[in-house]
């Protein structure tokens, strides 16, 4: 659209499925103030915080590969619960965007 | 001008 909007660079945060829970709060999805999932808490011992890479206020733009865009707050948050359930992967890829 | 948000606030998952 031509107007000078930064854009900011996507991460890939690899988050290894050590712990019993993910550990994250997520707000937002399609059709609120926020529209992609933003993440508003980080619990301590979660396998998010283990991590040591992800971060509060970071805004998800997919989930293994699956974009978040569009989708409404309960479907992103299945999918992620899902990610985190799947036997098949012991990792989840998160790719955000570090918000300013 | 001011900026109305118009849209709903989302609700918080924990996950």
């Amino acid at each position: 659209n031509g107007s000078p909007v930064p854009v900011p660079t996507p991460n890939l945060i690899r988050v290894v499925k050590n712990s019993n829970t993910l550990g994250i709060a997520i707000e937002g999805g399609a059709n609120t103030r926020q529209p992609l999932p933003r993440i508003v808490t980080i619990q301590k011992g979660g396998s998010a915080h283990n991590c040591g890479q992800l971060k509060v206020g970071q805004i998800i733009l997919e989930v293994n590969g699956i974009s978040l865009r569009g989708r409404e707050h309960k479907d992103a948050a299945k999918i992620i619960a899902e990610a985190f359930k799947t036997k098949e992967k012991d990792h989840i890829d998160f790719l955000v965007v570090d918000p300013g | 001008r001011e900026k109305r948000l118009t849209l709903p606030p989302s609700e918080i998952t924990l996950l």
